[in-house]
């Protein structure tokens, strides 16, 4: 396929020169040479604008993300073959806006219900939304005694004004997933693919949600570590981690690459496993055919 | 045949007149030969390391060298190289001499910061070249 590919654009002569010329750092090159759809990486290579002034990400958001990175690929950045083949691509965002609406209880330990709103522009339209996830941290580290279950509640909201119809009242999609915090946990991964899908495939720029979570004690506990108050309001509002498969020719595809060779079992499995996530299934075959096709 | 043996054994292997070294050098590939070479850079030496958070170091990989005259039994060239090569030799040596480039690359994994703050984590493909070719 490689030998293929290299053909292919050999043959397309002129556009593919243009394509060999984001590389050359050394000379700039005036505006009206530049390709249109380049993905980010290559138009900074081609602006040579990495010096762009970049708002500085989360530092836990950070640390997060350089944990993922070393369990996905090693340290020469070559993709290990361990992760699920269907997303190349990782995305995590923080709330661009945190209004706390309700104070938390701490016999309870309801948190303080946060508003959060999460600006998406950095996904392009050749990203597949594959899982969505409510990354939960504590401000600082704190260790439970034994483990908590807790209730996450969603209200996902209209943005306050919509400029399609301005006079719609805010609708709201309720979602509840329940989860436990074991001893010792530093980051809470919460899935919430079912409300997220319909608002990222809708090509929605920012989704704008209100967030409830309620941990209460495990009952089996002795009545002694019953009464401390589970202090939950440690925990920080929330990230949302996307996983997507970048469908773009320049993003790597594991299933077709040769080193990633399925056994004919386990591709039936894998068959299987995907209609447990319908996403995943109608993106990778929205993927094979095309790509056979070409 | 006593005789014609130790006569045979005492023929020495190689004809007199061609020494050792020269008589070896016939099966040495040239030293420049057409191959794979590292380029180790760190994203700092970019200065792109405000954005590009890993790997903090890449190694592209690059082919150099001379694409000997039988380039298919080592490279997997058409026979289309052969023929330029003839070409360049005997006929027109305007027409270049078939070129040392990469036949096949692997992905690279890449954690980056967005501008907007968010953080993305992507494989690229054909990032680093993993074997070269006679074209």
């Amino acid at each position: 396929s490689q030998a293929s590919r290299g053909e292919v654009e050999i043959a397309a002569g002129t556009e593919w020169e243009s394509e060999a010329v984001p590389w050359s750092l050394v000379k700039p090159l005036d505006k009206k040479d530049r390709p249109g759809s380049l993905p980010p990486l290559f138009k900074v290579l081609y602006d040579g604008q990495g010096g762009a002034p970049r708002l500085q990400p989360d530092s836990r958001a950070l640390r997060y993300m350089k944990r993922l990175y070393k369990s996905y690929a090693t340290k020469e950045g070559i993709p290990k073959s361990n992760r699920n083949p269907l997303y190349n691509t990782v995305r995590l965002f923080t709330s661009c806006a945190q209004h706390k609406r309700a104070p938390g209880d701490q016999v309870t330990g309801t948190i303080a219900s946060v508003d959060l709103l999460f600006h998406l522009d950095r996904v392009t339209a050749l990203e597949r939304l594959l899982k969505s996830v409510l990354l939960f941290t504590f401000s600082n580290s704190i260790s439970f005694h034994s483990a908590v279950k807790c209730m996450c509640n969603l209200v996902m909201k209209e943005p306050a004004f919509s400029s399609r119809n301005p006079h719609r009242a805010q609708s709201s999609l309720t979602f509840n997933s329940q989860f436990e915090i074991t001893k010792k946990q530093k980051w809470i991964e919460v899935d919430v693919t079912a409300p997220f899908q319909p608002l990222v495939a809708s090509d929605k720029r920012s989704i704008h949600m209100l967030v409830n979570l309620t941990c209460v004690k495990d009952q089996l506990q002795p009545p002694s570590a019953r009464d401390r108050p589970l202090n939950v309001t440690l925990l920080v509002p929330p990230s949302l981690l996307l996983y997507l498969n970048d469908t773009s020719a320049q993003a790597h595809h594991r299933w077709y690459s040769p080193h990633y060779k399925r056994r004919p079992s386990q591709s039936a499995g894998h068959k299987r496993g995907l209609s447990a996530c319908p996403q995943g299934e109608k993106s990778a075959e929205g993927v094979r055919p095309s790509r056979r096709r070409r | 045949g006593q005789e014609t043996i130790g006569l045979e054994l005492h023929k020495p292997l190689v004809p007199a007149s061609l020494n050792l070294s020269e008589y070896f050098k016939q099966f040495l590939f040239p030293q420049n030969e057409c191959e794979l070479h590292d380029f180790r850079l760190s994203f700092s030496q970019l200065k792109w390391d405000n954005w590009i958070v890993a790997p903090h170091r890449y190694n592209p990989r690059y082919c150099k060298g001379d694409c000997p005259r039988a380039g298919g039994h080592r490279y997997g060239s058409p026979v289309h190289t052969m023929v330029q090569n003839i070409i360049h030799e005997k006929l027109d040596s305007s027409v270049p001499r078939p070129s040392c480039v990469p036949a096949k690359y692997s992905p690279l994994s890449v954690l980056a910061i967005e501008p907007d703050g968010s953080i993305a984590y992507k494989e690229y493909e054909d990032m680093i070249a993993t074997k070269c070719t006679c074209r």
